[in-house]
């Protein structure tokens, strides 16, 4: 039997909407521990990453090691369903080939349940190893996605710099070319619209747009992104989901023929 | 120009 339930359901429905444009199907590896998925797009070039702590669900039900394998389509077209108040209880029972759905208005006088037929999906997992970046920065969510937006105007792809003096963000195209500059921040009334540069080597890196343009769908779910870079690696973009969770994404970079 | 590798050849297949 697995059961887990999230009092805030608008998590659920914010995650679905940060990765349906990347991936089609996922499988939800859940455990003792928590809810784990892995996905990459069609082309390979990106993989999200989602982990759940099994702290922020309440109950947290996980009597044996289950993989859940869902279609995208089907589970954003019910989860749309839940009001954003709404708690969402996701339910399996060993043996069968549904998943559960219920939803539950704050007061209780409304429930809704939904079933989701499972899906035998195939899918390839990546050991992501442990990686000491060449440069960690932390900034407020919505910075991050006006800069991809922005530059996405000039060209396909976005040089992202750093160095003791900042990190800047560049895109050139026919039409011209621009660059934007952020620094560390020195005093900022909220810690969420602070820039934090953590850097042990310079790094100089060019990513497709297009992508990043998807990753940042997933803003509403925090304040703040993280961005780890390392010369020569994928980047990865951490959007952290309250204290017990993440969406990482992995993005290789574009190298030199 | 630039291409796009991939994630296979940054991380290993489990």
């Amino acid at each position: 039997m697995f059961e887990a339930r999230l009092i805030q359901g608008s998590v659920l429905k914010k995650m679905i909407d940060a990765i349906k444009d990347i991936v089609t199907d996922i499988n939800l590896d859940c455990s003792s521990t928590g809810i784990s998925v892995q996905a990459m797009d069609s082309g390979h070039v990106c993989l999200v990453l989602i982990e759940l702590g099994s702290d922020g669900f309440e109950p947290y039900r996980c009597d044996r090691n289950i993989t859940l394998g869902l279609g995208l389509k089907a589970l954003s077209v019910v989860v749309r369903c839940a009001n954003n108040d709404d708690s969402i209880t996701i339910k399996a029972q060993e043996g069968t080939d549904n998943i559960n759905f219920v939803f539950e208005s704050p007061n209780g006088e409304k429930t809704s349940q939904f079933e989701i037929k499972l899906m035998d999906i195939d899918s390839e997992h990546l050991g992501i190893p442990d990686t000491e970046y060449d440069s960690v920065v932390k900034m407020p969510s919505h910075e991050f996605q006006r800069i991809c937006r922005d530059m996405s105007q000039l060209g396909d792809s976005i040089v992202v710099a750093c160095t003791k003096d900042g990190i800047q963000f560049s895109a050139s195209g026919d039409m011209g070319s621009g660059k934007i500059n952020l620094r560390q921040s020195s005093l900022v009334d909220k810690e969420e619209d602070q820039i934090n540069i953590e850097l042990n080597d310079p790094v100089h890196l060019t990513f497709a747009l297009r992508y990043l343009n998807y990753f940042t769908k997933a803003t509403p779910l925090s304040p703040t992104v993280t961005l780890s870079l390392k010369a020569e690696s994928p980047l990865c973009v951490t959007y952290p989901i309250g204290d017990f969770g993440s969406m990482k994404f992995f993005l290789a970079p574009k190298i030199d023929d | 120009g630039k291409t796009q590798h991939p994630m296979y050849e940054y991380f290993l297949k489990k």
